[in-house]
């Protein structure tokens, strides 16, 4: 039993390389892109080593802070605003934050590169834009250019399009768009359409996105996001007509790999264990599922299924570190603790409550983790979805608690 | 909420079967 739910690796290999590589065998063509951690070797964006204490796991507090917000009853709504600028509400915000994933694709006639990020926590797509009447932030490569788009239009104001928006407005009769997001990040410009290109043989005439003339915050130096949200205004949903309306990725397993995006059913599909999609009214654009419990070395904890489902559970590619209701947290450190005692441990880090100083060990022995879902669907967890590690000296498990039972 | 985050998902191809309303997930298909 013990060797079926434990596993031994060098110490080595907790660590991303400091050169790119990229997993043999995958192909970006057809509908799939390959996707990099922005700020690692493997981006396009000029990767910048990422102060995780300082940076990532800050940006991921308040990324779950956004999302228990939005998820909040007494979250104020954004409306329509006749004035030529568009008002975003002061107290909701939709999730941005850590969506620290990117993949490339094309806009416009010809098509012009753009990275940005991918987040299922967002919507509305959006890239920089010139003339950018009020402000760009710094991006890699050159802003899009809609004068140098055969395809590109303004959205109408009176357009279903634009009515759709959660927050628009109209200058003259072009339609605006805003999004502000959960770290106080904002873009506002006009709602526009052009070709978005995911490969050759795969343009999308007409996509809905915004062309951002004000855009400042944490957006690094990406162009852009592409929200894969349960809107209409997401990539997901507008492709969906020709691809149908899935989507699946592979995170790279460290900085310093690859994944991918695909848009549309994957062969992967035909051999995943599914939970069913849950919808929660509170914010009918985020993909929800029922977690039951979870193991630990082949055991599962005393949880009960009601912990988790009081509130409820989404998962979302933005938000870093899995968060569990306080006593499941609880029971989880536990037994992980147990499992680990012959480890000397290392200080918190940030949120993260459960670290090891592996310094002066070569291989480490961990009990696998597994998370069961509803249905009976089970994602067992290896080494990089168990440990967050900045540091060798400070390997921490990538779980936290929330802060009260019904967040 | 509980929010499953991507260090979790990094071990496996996470599948939106949006159309057929359900979430899978591919162990072995990122490997």
């Amino acid at each position: 039993g013990e060797e079926q739910f434990f596993r031994t690796v060098r110490v080595d290999t907790l660590l991303p390389a400091a050169v790119c590589s990229t997993r043999k065998g995958f192909s970006t063509g057809g509908n799939s892109l390959r996707v990099v951690h922005r700020r690692g070797p493997c981006s396009p964006l000029a990767g910048v080593k990422p102060n995780h204490a300082r940076t990532l796991l800050r940006q991921d507090v308040l990324r779950v802070e956004s999302l228990q917000r939005r998820l909040s009853r007494e979250a104020s709504v954004g409306g329509q605003t006749q004035a030529s600028e568009v008002a975003l509400p002061a107290q909701r915000g939709i999730t941005f934050g850590t969506a620290n994933y990117v993949v490339t694709l094309g806009l416009g006639t010809p098509g012009r590169d753009q990275t940005v990020v991918f987040d299922t926590g967002s919507n509305v797509c959006w890239v920089q834009c010139q003339p950018c009447v009020g402000s760009c932030y710094p991006q890699q490569g050159p802003v899009f250019d809609p004068a140098a788009s055969s395809t590109y239009s303004n959205v109408s104001c009176g357009s279903t399009a634009c009515g759709n928006l959660d927050v628009r407005g109209c200058s003259g009769t072009t339609c605006l768009y805003g999004v502000k997001y959960g770290d106080n990040s904002t873009t506002v410009g006009f709602l526009a359409t052009d070709t978005l290109t995911l490969a050759p043989g795969y343009a999308f005439p007409g996509f809905v996105f915004g062309c951002g003339q004000r855009n400042q915050g944490l957006f690094g130096k990406v162009a852009g996001l592409v929200g894969l949200g349960r809107s209409s205004f997401s990539l997901v949903s507008q492709a969906s007509q020709r691809l149908g309306k899935a989507f699946s990725y592979c995170l790279p397993a460290t900085s310093s790999s690859t994944g991918h995006l695909t848009i549309g059913e994957s062969a992967a599909s035909k051999a995943a264990s599914y939970t069913p999609m849950l919808t929660d009214p509170r914010d009918s654009s985020l993909y929800f599922l029922t977690l039951t419990g979870i193991s630990v070395g082949g055991q599962l904890l005393p949880v009960s299924p009601s912990v988790f489902q009081s509130a409820g559970t989404l998962i979302d590619s933005g938000t870093v570190i899995t968060r569990l209701p306080p006593s499941a947290y609880s029971a989880l450190r536990s037994a992980f603790r147990a499992a680990m005692a012959k480890y000397p441990m290392a200080p918190p880090r940030t949120l993260l409550d459960t670290c090891y100083d592996f310094s002066n060990t070569e291989t480490i022995s961990y009990p696998v983790v597994s998370l069961h879902f509803g249905g009976g669907a089970e994602l067992q967890l290896e080494l990089p979805g168990i440990f967050y590690v900045a540091d060798i000296s400070q390997a921490c498990l990538g779980f936290a608690g929330n802060g009260s039972p019904g967040d | 909420v509980g929010i499953i985050g991507n260090v979790q998902q990094r071990t496996a191809e996470v599948v939106y079967d949006i159309g057929g309303g359900r979430i899978g997930f591919s162990p072995k298909a990122c490997s």
